[in-house]
């Protein structure tokens, strides 16, 4: 499903080069539910944006579905951002100005459904992560886990066969975590593919392989024993 | 030190008024290190937003250092944010068209600092944080847990005598977590008063008391048996 190779990505800040990531290879199949983890810095988000097509590597090679992504359009790109990719951001990244029910809905426009399909669909998610009760509000009207929340949902709403969420649960108590890990795990079981980046461990173990990075490689690959 | 008594806060949106707090009443000494936690939503933030006179209560009184916040001139309450309190947000509220370096030293411009002097001060800062190669990179060149480190690195420049930190190590490994913690350890053993959000148990045992939320009340307030 994803395949990666000899992936790099640097950046140039006055006269220094930042190797955000220095040479990533990587296999990932289709249903797989895969853990993320490193040190802060160590690239982790950097990769996720290649994968969620978001981002383009400055070297190596981004296969995804058997095509070379270099070589999509930009409407091929769209198109697998918007169908087939749920992306859960380390900054949320919600529309400041709408309100969670309008910010959840947003994917389903895209997706061609109309204004009462989405609004319907769009409540369901938002209840999914318990957040029912709070769909006028606007992200600044909301708590930072809630805001977390509603980002999980608008990455679920148009049931993507690949999740990449980057720290879902950062924000939230150990019972929320729990409820939304648990989404997590009912998407896996319909066949689709999770890539999770978290820093917790007891997180990590719901995923049934683990790669970890440092600085801008992959430093370890392994499937779950624990699981 | 912190005295607040029967604080509530409401919103109101549309038709509904909203009790992000019901009534809260605690009191916090001088040198005290206390973890607050509680379920997503639960009025953490909102709390500390009060404590940090960022924020008025709609009911209650809060009286800090023997004064009755609500009887502060705007002069006054700017001196304590500034001078007396170190705010870690949990969305890290970072300029986003300034360096870190930029950033940390804000809080330095009010306290009087010359420009050589705030950029030496904010130079160390960021070391201490692990990120004295980050000093010329906006928040967007940033990974997010290097952006808050930078908020960390900010909210202790001024030498505050209250630390009030929502969450500051939600986006960080575990190594990075522990250097964190041991910032605010130090910080503490000078005498200072720490009030820390998380929602990680391994987080709250660094402090000596544990005050738990629930729905704008608190359901518990103990000692931490296990330091
Ligand atoms: N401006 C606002 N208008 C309306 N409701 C608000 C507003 N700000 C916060 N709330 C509500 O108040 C409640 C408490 O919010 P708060 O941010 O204090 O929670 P929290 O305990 O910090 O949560 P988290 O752990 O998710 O950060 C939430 O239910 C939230 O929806
Ligand atoms: N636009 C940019 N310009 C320059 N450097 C950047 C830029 N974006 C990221 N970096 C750097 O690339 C490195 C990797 O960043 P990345 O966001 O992928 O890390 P991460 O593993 O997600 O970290 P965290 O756990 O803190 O979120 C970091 O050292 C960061 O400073
Ligand atoms: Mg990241
Ligand atoms: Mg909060």
């Amino acid at each position: 499903l994803i395949q990666v190779t000899d992936i790099g990505r640097k950046y140039v800040i006055g006269a220094e080069t930042i190797h955000a990531l220095k040479s990533v290879t990587l296999q990932i199949n289709k249903g797989e539910f895969v853990a993320l983890m490193g040190p802060s810095g160590s690239g982790k988000s950097t990769l996720m944006n290649i994968l969620g097509c978001l981002d383009t590597p400055t070297r190596g090679e981004y296969i995804l579905n058997g095509i070379n992504v270099s070589d999509m359009t930009d409407d091929e790109l769209a198109d697998v951002r918007n169908k087939e990719i749920g992306f859960v951001f380390q900054t949320f990244n919600l529309l400041p100005r709408s309100t969670s029910l309008d910010n959840v809905a947003l994917p389903l426009i895209y997706a061609g459904y109309g204004k009462k399909t989405r609004n319907e669909m769009a409540q369901r998610a938002l209840e999914s992560v318990g957040l029912g009760n709070r769909v006028d509000h606007k992200p600044n009207e909301l708590s930072g886990g809630q805001r977390q929340r509603v980002a999980v949902a608008r990455a679920l709403i148009n049931n993507p066969s690949i999740i990449l969420a980057d720290e879902p649960t950062g924000n939230l108590d150990t019972k929320t975590s729990v409820e939304i890990m648990g989404l997590l795990e009912e998407i896996h079981h319909k066949g689709n593919t999770i890539i999770l980046v978290t820093h917790e461990e007891d997180i990590a173990q719901h995923a049934h392989r683990i790669v970890r990075m440092r600085d801008g490689l992959i430093e370890d690959d392994h499937p779950n024993k624990d699981i």
